[in-house]
């Protein structure tokens, strides 16, 4: 039984990359075997995690297209038990090559049929819109981790994200289920910070995720080494706080 | 004569609302008559600007497909001398809308024009993505305006986005130019961010605007008041950089 998570927000920046990496490291390192899906041409999870795509192997842009089997575009990552599906440029015309098919958001979701069993986690990172690779996403997951910034405008994005994921609930995938609102940038110093997280918690409650993810530098430096923060750095407060959320993800998948 | 900016950039979350709220206020404030245009359906430029769309009236969305004229989409703001395009959920759809058409970048274009010269600036803010909204702005603008987050994956994405104003320029609008790249939340006791600026510089040179903005909690309360931050808080730095901006914005126009 492989758990499939998708991190998406509409809203841009708000650490849905960072989310992703993070926690599909995570459930690596705890020996749990972990598929990173970047369905982001912008391919930040891709070299957030290091990855570089070798030439002339296929794509997920392939995979996507039914021209090539899934299992061809995996590579391996520096952190053990995690692979890494890597972005494509070419994932821009996603768009364009499917909308003459019928069934235009299943193509992801054939695809991670097709590697049956053989991780026990997939996280997949979305682009910041609602567009046709998101709607992929949501037929393909199962459970969706939904990082908020604690900021005004990422506030008033969620009520289109939240009908929009109801609509795919009564369409095209009945068993999605939204697995955790996580506060991501959360500078306790300020009065606005705290008011969006109260906002959020009267709003949502239980589904908020008890961690919370504090404004960090390391976050935003370990991309550029090409590492997860959590083996970056792994004894700073970020690398703490994913490793706790890592643990809330676990115990709401095997609760579901 | 109206000089026509685009803010644009793919990566999300850098701070292009924020600009072209800003941007076109300070233009406003110096009794030019502007336009802001929202061309995200997100509407972050529209709830930042305290505009409340008027039920019935024409659309952003309607004007672009030429089913009414642009003209009746105009609303005032609460800032003298400025207007705003608000945004219509139903951008969404354009793409699927626009399809079938021979010239699908020509929409904004045509409506824009259709304004005549009641203008001096028309500002327009861009979703976070290089699809059909982002490209009818690229055909339609005369200007580009580049906020850069100064963290890593803001980097990353940029050679994708020059390369995307080269084909853009060699083909469907030549007269199109990077006005400049604006550094945005920039945290100058990080080392990171002195190294992104740093690298950024040594790439664009001159093309990068002299004023930089810093993180500000004051930018990020702003929107929560509907108001651009200088009317909020005219006095804060931020305020004070959003204004030394448009000086060297109008400058940089009136040279080319
Ligand atoms: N808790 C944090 N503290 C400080 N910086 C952070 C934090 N989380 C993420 N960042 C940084 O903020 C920026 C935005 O985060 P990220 O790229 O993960 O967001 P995103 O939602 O994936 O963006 P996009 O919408 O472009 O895909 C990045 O530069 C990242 O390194
Ligand atoms: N200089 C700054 N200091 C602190 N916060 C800022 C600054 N500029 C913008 N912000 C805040 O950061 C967040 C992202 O900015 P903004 O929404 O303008 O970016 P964007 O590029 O338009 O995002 P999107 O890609 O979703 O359209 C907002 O909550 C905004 O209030
Ligand atoms: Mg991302
Ligand atoms: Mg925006």
């Amino acid at each position: 039984m492989t758990h499939r998570l998708g991190v998406i927000n509409q809203k841009g920046g708000v650490g849905k990359t960072t989310t992703a990496i993070n926690l599909a490291a995570s459930l690596a390192l705890r020996g749990l075997p972990t598929l990173l899906v970047d369905l982001d041409p912008q391919g930040n999870a891709t070299s957030g995690t290091g990855v570089v795509r070798e030439e002339g192997r296929a794509t997920i842009f392939e995979a996507l297209l039914g021209q090539a089997p899934a299992a061809d575009t995996l590579h391996d990552s520096s952190v053990p038990h995690l692979s890494v599906m890597p972005s494509d440029i070419r994932l821009i015309a996603v768009e364009r090559e499917l909308m003459a098919e019928e069934r235009r958001e299943e193509p992801l979701c054939r695809a991670l049929d097709s590697l049956g069993d053989r991780f026990a986690y997939i996280v997949v990172d979305a682009p910041p819109s609602l567009g046709l690779l998101t709607l992929n996403i949501l037929r393909a997951v199962r459970h969706l981790v939904i990082p908020v910034q604690s900021e005004y405008y990422a506030l008033e994005g969620l009520s289109l994200l939240m009908e929009t994921v109801e609509s795919v609930r009564s369409g095209i995938n009945p068993d999605l289920e939204i697995l955790g609102l996580l506060m991501t940038m959360v500078d306790g110093r300020t009065n606005l910070a705290r008011q969006v997280v109260e906002e959020v918690l009267r709003h949502f409650g239980d589904k908020v995720f008890r961690t919370v993810i504090a404004r960090s530098v390391r976050l935003s430096e370990a991309p550029s080494h090409g590492q997860p923060v959590v083996t970056y750095d792994a004894r700073c407060p970020a690398s703490q706080a994913y490793g706790d959320l890592t643990s809330e993800v676990i115990a709401r998948c095997n609760m579901s």
